[in-house]
């Protein structure tokens, strides 16, 4: 319908038909995401991270039913020196319930590691009254540089009911000569492109998955 | 599923692309660029009622009621969607994480009439 025209169902001005159509499109996928509103990026990943995560869940693979494969990248605290004793937190948005199938952290170890690396992981369980909870999840031994993916228990991990995931690294070299010059090495790369994140398989539980489950 | 001929008024899937770039959100959606966003429109006719532009089988069970009744039942056939596929989706969430996931029946593929 030209311009100026009222629309017959809402009253409202007609849309010329390419400006229903986006404003049509634009429900759908927000509906079909389940938002109100489209997300406001306020510090997107490095466009470096971005590749890595695409390329991570490029092969077919798709979560299955109605699940999602999320990776997010870890905010990262703690002593600056040695990453080995950083905190890394996750902010994830995920469904008010859900079932986690599949965890895995991948962290980059630079290329001048001195020699084989053991590695803790713990979560940190939300605030209590007597301070906080942690949990040993896993505990991995590196011996080469570049990208390390360690699997996590799925059915430990639990983040807080603001989606936050909090990991304690706890890592150390095995034959201990890093600190011959008297000063801990980076042992992991945390720099921007670099940063740890987690890849993660979730499905929400829609009602009937219980039922599913007994079947 | 009948072709459909921008003229033609019978019952069929308008095909319409839409590019995330033309909606300002090609920011946060990284992967696809755009999607089919197809509809079902036109006239259904009685003798297309039923006709859902795949099992025929449901359209002579339909055609051969209205025969053996009135043949213009007061109630109309609308044309709606017979199949859909979802659309897999790769966006940044509100925390900056990469989220996959498929949105179910999002793509319109077959329309007929009810």
């Amino acid at each position: 319908q030209g311009a100026g025209s009222v629309c017959p169902s809402c009253g409202g001005p007609a849309l010329e038909e390419r400006a229903l159509l986006l404003e049509i499109a634009k429900q759908q996928i927000l509906e079909g995401l389940h938002l109100t509103s489209r997300p406001r990026i306020t510090h997107p990943p490095p466009q470096a991270a971005l590749t890595r995560a695409l390329r991570r869940l490029q092969p077919g693979g798709m979560a299955p039913g109605n699940g999602q494969e999320v990776i997010s990248f870890a905010t990262i605290t703690g002593s600056s020196t040695s990453t080995c004793s950083s905190m890394l937190t996750f902010h994830l948005s995920v469904p008010q319930s859900y079932h986690l199938h599949h965890a895995r952290l991948w962290l980059h170890v630079p290329a001048t590691l001195p020699g084989a690396l053991y590695m803790r992981i713990f979560q940190w369980g939300p605030r209590r009254r007597h301070g906080r909870s942690h949990t040993l999840l896993a505990e991995h031994q590196m011996t080469t540089p570049g990208w390390h993916a360690l699997t996590l228990p799925s059915s430990g991990l639990k983040a807080e009911e603001s989606g936050v995931l909090k990991l304690q690294l706890d890592c150390r070299l095995l034959d201990g000569n890093s600190t011959a010059a008297g000063q801990p090495r980076q042992l992991l790369d945390t720099a921007a492109h670099q940063r740890p994140f987690l890849e993660l398989k979730i499905r929400a539980n829609g009602p009937g998955t219980g039922r599913t489950k007994r079947r | 599923t009948p072709t459909c001929e921008p003229e033609t008024p019978l019952c069929c899937r308008r095909d319409r692309y839409v590019d995330f770039q033309e909606l300002g959100w090609r920011d946060w959606i990284l992967q696809p660029e755009g999607y089919q966003l197809n509809y079902c429109s036109g006239q259904c006719p009685p003798h297309l009622a039923g006709s859902p532009g795949i099992a025929a089988s449901f359209h002579s069970a339909v055609f051969n009621l209205l025969k053996a009744n009135n043949p213009w039942p007061a109630g109309t056939s609308c044309c709606v969607p017979t199949a859909r596929r979802p659309l897999s989706l790769l966006y940044l969430d509100q925390n900056g994480n990469v989220v996959k996931t498929d949105v179910p029946d999002m793509v319109v593929e077959a329309c007929g009439c009810s």
